[in-house]
C-alpha cells in the first residue's frame, strides 16, 4: 500500500498510509 | 472518550513494557473538524508515554501540514484520550499482577 513519510523539524517521523480498510466501510 | 471525529488507535501490540508506543491517527468524521480533509490518510507516529505531551504532537502535525491550526486542539484531545486509555490499561494490568 502507498505510504509516504514526513519528518517534522523536531525530528518526529510521520508515516502516512491509506485509512485502514475496515474503518472506511464503517464510515 | 468523546467522539472528536479524529480516531487514534494503537499501531502495534502494547506489551506494557516500552515507554514509546506506535499510534495511528486518522480523520473519521470530517464534519466535526473545521478544516477540509477529504483524502487524508492514516498518520502513524511514535509517542513516548512518559515524556511527551499530546498537544505538542498535534502542533507538529499542524506544522507538517496535516491539519489546520484551528483543529490542533481537537487533534491534541484525541491523542490525549487514547494515551490516557493506554496508561489506564497498563496500570490495571500491573495492579492485577500484584
Amino acid at each position: 500500500s502507498a505510504t509516504a513519510q514526513v519528518v517534522h523539524s523536531a525530528g518526529r517521523r510521520f508515516i502516512v498510509s491509506p485509512v485502514p480498510e475496515a474503518r472506511l466501510k464503517e464510515q | 472518550a468523546e467522539d472528536t471525529g479524529v480516531r487514534v488507535e494503537l499501531a502495534e501490540e502494547d506489551d506494557g513494557k516500552k515507554d514509546s508506543i506506535a499510534l495511528k491517527l486518522w480523520v473519521e468524521d470530517h464534519k466535526k473538524l473545521k478544516g477540509k480533509y477529504k483524502e487524508s490518510g492514516a498518520i502513524e507516529f511514535t509517542f513516548d508515554l512518559e515524556k511527551e505531551v499530546p498537544e505538542v504532537v498535534a502542533q507538529e502535525m499542524v506544522e507538517s501540514g496535516f491539519f489546520h491550526e484551528s483543529d490542533a486542539k481537537t487533534v491534541g484531545k484525541s491523542i490525549r484520550d487514547r494515551v490516557a486509555l493506554i496508561k489506564w490499561r497498563r496500570e490495571r494490568t500491573v495492579s492485577a499482577a500484584v
